[in-house]
């Protein structure tokens, strides 16, 4: 049985592309066959994981737009996970999905037939509460929140609370929080631990005990094309990401 | 003679809200009539000037796609600005404008009977090159470009400069490059520095002299609705910010 994860937050730049990248890594170096989709038109887990978004012979769009096959599009990664790879034709591809009927189906629908090849589908989104993301949520059993810990992530998690509601009702009734993940954290700020302590106050239990550092050898990890995990897999921002892979395949038994 | 300044970059994450704030809070202090335009869904330059979005009579939305005067909708903040308020209506407009004939250039029009109110209307924009960043950028005398100094954020460069280009061709022939701005600048770190230089290396003048350190002010002010200029004056934040006011005034002859 596959799961598949939206890797979700309209904040920008709070470690969406980072977690799904870094998950996707773990998850494969552990056993798992995993699928990363890049569903951001900044196509920026595709450069993260290693394959040029500007030089692809088809992209995601060729696949969710023209039905090309999955194995026509997908790149084998250094780390052994498969990537979909995302450019700016997505923007494109947004425009196209506004004027289909079954618009916010779309992702889901070319999903199933490839889908018992996997164990995890990571789906890394856009920073926004658009068609695309909305595509994925539809598609997904579980959203992961990456979440920074500070004012403005903290103040948009309630439309994005709403949005994950709306799915619910509108086609996908067993969408589950699949859990919050605090990135880029520092202990030694006070605003940090404040917002840490709301969310556990908020969340409970839905937030994953992996806490993930600021670690710049997460930053540099990307400009060598490679996931940290494979880039430097002693670094703090490494081992934290393997220990998440390892949270989320207990929950689920693992894979 | 007023000046429009759009504060764009769709790399998420970046310092696009914190900059128009404390931009428009420093020009202001120091005397300039200004216009904060909140165009970004999330609504977070609302909340950073201590303007409730969720408890809105009328907002953005009302005035862009309605028609309703600009008096009837700004805020007076307690730095003197006047901000124009955003919130999750303008998912709703960006639906709307992309009906409508003049779509791209719907906020140029809105504003022009206006403008001579103000020596400066700084319009922070979404993490996006959607509808509502080419309608900023459509208005805009110049493009001022917050820059994390990280892989990603560099690597985002192109797609925005080529959107810069199309939108020269296609509607705004003087939109010039305001500057591109370091923030969250740790010297610290090689990666920061390696990516500054390269930076300065392309862009050569266009880059700020001025350099917004990291500093944790900067994240707690808007949790206070106030601008890091007002709730801690002699913070390097708010300092940097009050030097890149004078840095933009003094290009354009101080108004
Ligand atoms: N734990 C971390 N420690 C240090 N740097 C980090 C960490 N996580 C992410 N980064 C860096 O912070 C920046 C933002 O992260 P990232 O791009 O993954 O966020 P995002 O949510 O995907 O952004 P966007 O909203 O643009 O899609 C990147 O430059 C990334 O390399
Ligand atoms: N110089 C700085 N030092 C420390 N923290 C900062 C600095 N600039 C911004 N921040 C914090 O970093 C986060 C991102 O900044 P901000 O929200 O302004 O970026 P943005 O580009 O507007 O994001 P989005 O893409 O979501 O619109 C915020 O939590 C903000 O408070
Ligand atoms: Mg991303
Ligand atoms: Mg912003």
């Amino acid at each position: 049985m596959s799961r598949i994860i939206a890797v979700a937050n309209q904040k920008g730049g709070v470690g969406k592309t980072t977690t799904s990248v870094n998950l996707s890594a773990s998850l494969s170096l552990s056993g798992s066959k995993v699928l990363l989709i890049d569903l951001d038109p900044q196509g920026n887990a595709t450069m993260g994981s290693g394959v040029n978004k500007n030089d692809l012979e088809a992209s995601i769009y060729d696949w969710l737009v023209d039905g090309v096959a999955l194995s026509g599009v997908v790149h084998r990664c250094q780390a052994g996970y498969e990537v979909l790879p995302g450019n700016a034709d997505l923007t494109a591809a947004e425009l196209e999905l506004l004027r289909q009927d079954r618009r916010e189906q779309r992702l889901k629908d070319r999903l199933s037939p490839d889908l018992d090849q996997f164990d995890y589908v990571i789906i890394d989104c856009p920073p926004s509460l658009n068609i695309l993301t909305l595509n994925a949520l539809i598609a997904a059993d579980g959203v992961l929140i990456p979440m920074q810990c500070e004012y403005y992530a903290l103040e948009g998690l309630t439309a994005l609370l709403e949005t994950i509601e709306g799915v619910r009702e509108r086609g996908n009734p067993d969408l589950a929080i699949e859990g919050l993940l605090r990135t880029m954290y520092d202990p030694r700020n006070s605003l940090t631990r404040d917002v840490s302590r709301q969310l556990i106050q908020y969340f409970g239990d839905k937030v994953f005990r992996t806490v993930i550092p600021r670690n710049v050898r997460l930053a540099e990890a990307p400009s060598h094309g490679l996931p940290a995990v494979l880039y430097d897999r002693h670094s703090r921002g490494a081992v934290a990401y393997m220990a998440l892979a390892g949270e989320i395949r207990r929950k689920h038994g693992a894979t």
